[in-house]
């Protein structure tokens, strides 16, 4: 039996909004201590990987691990249905046809129910090992989201720099060029403003709009973003949650 | 453009 409690059911609404333009069928694995999710794009150029830890819940019991497959556009569809500030309450049984949406507005007195048909997806579970990356990036997600958006309309690729001291964002397109650099800082009053850098070695790496447009829909999620590139493996950009991120890998495209 | 590089070869399957 699976009984997952979100305080808001906003949560899970900006989780599923986060990742559901780059995938659609993803398998929900449902454990003891919390549920964790993972799938790639269409053109195996992304990879999704969501953990939703037990500090995230009210509340969750979880006795027997289970499997919900879900088509996240028919999850958006039922998520729209409920208010945000509502209790949702996913349940499910040990050997689920479908998983209960539970939406109770504590106020009123109103209770929402909605049933969502599950899927068998066949999707394998990746093993996602500890990389080693030449540079670590925290910066404001609004900020990161926005130059990312801003670069997007120039080009179909983006090209990010870093050096010691610097991280430079380019984009060159049929109309014109811009770019954007940003130097690491601390802004003691608001620390989640702050630009944080650590770097090994330089990187100069290039990514498809298309897959960063994507991934800036996680930025509801969290203040920052965290950003780990490396020449050698996938870029990671992570979104943390109270307990738990949406991280997305990201192949980069071949250097000239 | 430049050519887009995979996922598959630092991913594997359990």
């Amino acid at each position: 039996m699976l009984e997952a409690k979100f305080e808001e059911a906003s949560l899970f609404k900006r989780i599923i909004d986060g990742f559901k333009d780059c995938v659609q069928l993803v398998n929900f694995q449902c454990k003891e201590d919390g549920i964790i999710a993972q799938a790639v794009d269409d053109s195996r150029v992304l990879l999704v990987s969501l953990e939703i830890g037990i500090e995230a819940f009210q509340n969750y019991r979880c006795d027997h691990p289970v499997t919900l497959g879900i088509d996240l556009t028919s999850l958006s569809k039922i998520l729209r249905c409920g208010n945000n500030t509502d209790n949702l309450t996913l349940i499910a049984d040990d050997t689920p046809d479908s998983v209960l949406l539970l939406f109770e507005d504590t106020k009123k007195d109103r209770i929402a129910e909605y049933s969502l048909k599950l899927m068998d997806i066949d999707a394998e579970f990746l093993k996602i090992e500890d990389l080693a990356y030449d540079c670590t990036l925290k910066m404001p997600s609004p900020e990161f989201s926005k130059i990312v958006r801003d670069l997007s309309q120039l080009s179909d690729s983006i090209n990010i720099m870093i050096t010691k001291e610097t991280i430079k964002f380019v984009a060159d397109g049929d109309i014109g060029s811009g770019s954007v650099i940003l130097k690491p800082f601390v802004n003691m009053d608001k620390p989640q403003e702050s630009i944080n850098l650590n770097m090994d070695q330089p990187v100069d790496l290039t990514f498809g709009s298309k897959y960063l447009l994507d991934i800036v829909k996680g930025s509801a999620l969290s203040d920052n973003v965290g950003v780990r590139l490396s020449s050698e493996a996938p870029a990671l950009f992570q979104f943390d949650l109270k307990s738990g991120y949406l991280q997305f890998f990201l192949a980069p495209k071949f250097n000239d | 453009g430049r050519p887009q590089k995979r996922l598959v070869k630092f991913f594997k399957g359990r």
